[in-house]
């Protein structure tokens, strides 16, 4: 299947994501 | 029964597979035999995204402030972490000694790449623990194959990529079976 990368900078990006709240 | 495994929300960034977060903490005197082992391991949750997972993260101890005997485990859904678990019978893991006060930033250096499918080996990796002890924390990264030299050397260098610790930091490769032969758990 399709890989799902995600790098570092990305993930923490993710965690100030309005979804993350 | 099992949990039906979670499913990204709306508008949220999915894994490549999902995970379950493990907590066990030794009682003090008893024996560590594989039962109680088992008995200590306490699920958090699992999550498939990557939303889910900082939800998670952002309710649990870090693992620098966790006292005693205390560990973390981070699984790839459906593998138990123990070493008699179908995915891990045959497996090993590196390990890492940190010294106190890495054992956070380390811990979460080691996990997002591990989420991010940083390590590019396929379906080898299983998962990671991060051991909290007295004298200096272990971190460790447990993959299928103990076998395949190719596929352990790899993450071997990514691991210490992504750890960005000195270039003298002892790394040590060891096999479930033999931790199973000499009944050492840290």
């Amino acid at each position: 299947g399709t890989k799902i990368f995600y790098d570092r900078h990305f993930l923490l990006k993710c965690r100030n994501s309005p979804l993350t709240k | 029964p099992p949990r039906p495994s979670p499913k990204p929300g709306p508008g949220e960034h999915p894994l490549q597979f999902n995970y379950s977060l493990w907590f066990s903490r030794k009682s003090p005197g008893k024996h560590s035999t594989a039962t109680s082992y088992d008995q200590n391991l306490k699920l958090v949750g699992t999550f498939a995204s990557v939303e889910q997972f900082w939800k998670y993260y952002a309710h649990i101890v870090r693992p620098s402030d966790l006292t005693g005997h205390s560990d973390y485990h981070l699984f790839k859904e459906g593998i138990r972490p123990m070493w008699e678990d179908s995915a891990n019978n045959k497996g090993g893991k590196w390990i890492v000694r940190l010294k106190k006060g890495l054992a956070s930033r380390c811990w979460e250096n080691l996990i997002l790449a591990m989420l991010g499918e940083q390590f590019m080996v396929g379906e080898e990796i299983c998962g990671a623990v991060i051991s909290i002890r007295y004298q200096e924390d272990i971190l460790s990264l447990w993959n299928r194959t103990a076998s395949d030299q190719q596929t352990t050397s790899r993450i071997r260098d990514t691991l210490k990529r992504v750890l960005n610790l000195p270039p003298n930091t002892i790394m040590e490769y060891k096999t479930h079976n033999d931790s199973i032969k000499d009944n050492s758990s840290f």
